[in-house]
């Protein structure tokens, strides 16, 4: 474990309790895209099946828990709580996400450290994680007022992958030249989809103005 | 290598 990734893991467990915060304060999820949701909980679920199988470090397996349940906890929310259900911006969140899954598992299927069956979800979950994002990006471009905590919960997420590149960096230099190409790529895809949205936020932080993406 | 690759981040 090293500070960058600890980093990492903080910052992307902050970024799930703004949007728990967010939902829970509010008793709503207007601006925020159950799609990117119910990927995140197919990434959680496909990449942590090692959770019964493998014991890495108490924390390995608190985090990975904390992520299906908080994951799970949101998509439910925005599926069943009577409250919060009604404020989903169902018409406006209408990116084909199955393009993003069905994409994401033939790129494992080809691409894969070893083609087992937990290889190639772990793959697939890589994979997906860096597009998953894509619906929320796409709603907050629709939706043109972007309120804080969403707009905090996109910067906190973009921010997590970040850190997660420069702990693959200090593992390149300092555990040996392992080859991690796989979350290499995909992390920095990931990172550069937030690419603007970061230059947006900083401008809107900048000019102190609200956050607006360019249609 | 051990058969299974070892994935210990999150």
């Amino acid at each position: 474990m090293n500070a960058f990734r600890f980093l990492g893991d903080m910052t992307h467990l902050f970024s799930v309790l703004v949007l728990l915060l967010k939902i829970y304060a509010t008793k709503s999820c207007s601006g925020v895209s159950r799609k990117t949701q119910e990927l995140y909980m197919v990434v959680f679920v496909a990449r942590y099946m090692d959770l019964f199988t493998d014991y890495i470090s108490l924390y390995n397996s608190v985090m990975k828990v904390v992520f299906i349940t908080s994951s799970a906890a949101i998509v439910w929310c925005m599926r069943r709580h009577p409250q919060v259900r009604r404020t989903y911006d169902r018409d406006q969140d209408t990116f084909r996400h199955v393009v993003l899954v069905a994409a994401s598992f033939v790129l494992a299927l080809i691409f894969n450290e070893r083609f087992t069956f937990r290889e190639i979800c772990w793959a697939f979950s890589i994979y997906l994680e860096a597009v998953a994002i894509l619906p929320q990006l796409v709603l907050l471009q629709r939706s043109r007022n972007v309120d804080n905590l969403t707009g905090q919960y996109v910067l906190f997420l973009g921010a997590y992958r970040a850190f997660y590149i420069l702990n693959w960096i200090y593992r390149y230099f300092t555990e040996g030249h392992t080859s991690r190409w796989i979350p290499w790529i995909a992390g920095l895809v990931q990172t550069a989809l937030y690419a603007d949205f970061f230059y947006y936020y900083f401008l809107s932080w900048k000019n102190n103005v609200k956050l607006e993406l360019p249609a | 290598r051990s058969d299974s690759v070892e994935h210990d981040e999150l």
